[in-house]
């Protein structure tokens, strides 16, 4: 029957002067590999979970994007990174979070939905599994980019500004804030 | 946050979503991507679903699943359900992000509500596209 693949790099604020013509070939490129990548599965006659896992493991290899390599990174400097896969036609999935030493995510995921009886594992557990199943392990800082380590060190210093007395105490407060800042 | 959806020959739906979440997030917060209905879906009677946005909005709406119940139980089409969780219900509780979507006809559907988004589909006959908005 029928073939068909979409895939998305993501949603959020783009400012058109931050991108480059550069900058937006390199995005424009490495789509349209990740997408030729998943339609060369599907065009050889593979299946729908091996095209999307192809596409994801490249676009989680880029670090143009906010997923495994050049993720964003927590208020404490690390990447902590979560994943999810489902199969349509037997309603399994595979779900994890939390993982910071796992390079693919979405093979882990997938891991979880075919090698196990749950949907989902999170942290150190997660790891375990990962390394039980032989995926490849990383270093936290595999994922870190400058690009990301400046924009949290300017989203804390705004932050600083915005609440300065939270600081003091050691914990930002838990309510929501009326500048509604959804970081952090 | 990255996702994929595909339709392959034998008529299987799959989805799948990757992220690193919010900037500057505490507590081991998590958003909707790892929770299955929420932020990734996918049952061939209806459709795969993968977003991106923020997580929060996504996870009380369940907005993966929600785009399939309203296509099982409603008779919405793809476009259609898409549109009404992500620019009518996702919009009134001031959920920003968007969704890529495809069913078992070979039909895909992209919307969003934030200003930003990367996206690409690929057909059956090897057109495609890569948009960046």
């Amino acid at each position: 029957g029928k073939i068909a693949l979409a895939i998305h790099g993501g949603a959020g604020m783009i400012l058109k002067e931050n991108m480059s013509p550069a900058l937006e070939k390199q995005y424009r490129d490495k789509l349209s590999e990740a997408l030729q990548a998943g339609y060369k599965v599907l065009k050889a006659g593979g299946t729908s979970l091996d095209a999307i896992s192809a596409v994801i493991v490249i676009l989680e290899e880029s670090p143009l994007f906010n997923a495994g390599k050049g993720a964003v990174l927590t208020n404490e400097g690390r990447a902590e990174l979560d994943a999810a896969i489902m199969d349509g036609k037997t309603g399994l999935a595979g779900a994890v979070a939390g993982l910071t030493t796992v390079k693919n995510p979405i093979l882990l995921a997938r891991q979880v939905m075919e090698h196990s009886p749950h949907v989902m594992m999170i942290g150190g557990g997660a790891e375990k599994f990962a390394r039980e199943r032989g995926l490849e392990m990383v270093d936290n800082a595999y994922f870190r980019t400058d690009t990301r380590e400046q924009q949290l060190k300017k989203i804390q210093e705004k932050e600083k500004k915005a609440a300065p007395d939270s600081q003091d105490k050691g914990a930002a407060p838990l309510a929501p804030r009326p500048d509604d800042d959804k970081f952090g | 946050t990255v996702g994929a959806v595909a339709l392959d020959q034998f008529g299987n739906l799959a989805a799948g979503t990757s992220t690193g979440g919010m900037t500057n997030k505490r507590y081991g917060r998590v958003g909707d991507v790892p929770i299955i209905g929420a932020g990734t879906y996918a049952r061939n009677e209806t459709c795969a679903v993968s977003c991106t946005g923020h997580g929060e909005f996504f996870i009380r709406q369940v907005v993966a699943y929600d785009v399939a119940a309203l296509m099982a139980y409603k008779g919405l089409s793809l476009q259609a359900a898409t549109e009404e969780v992500v620019n009518q219900k996702l919009k009134q509780i001031g959920g920003e992000g968007g969704l890529i979507a495809i069913d078992q006809q070979g039909n895909i559907a992209m919307p969003f509500n934030s200003a930003g988004m990367y996206r690409g589909y690929i057909r059956d006959d090897g057109s495609w596209k890569v948009m960046i908005y």
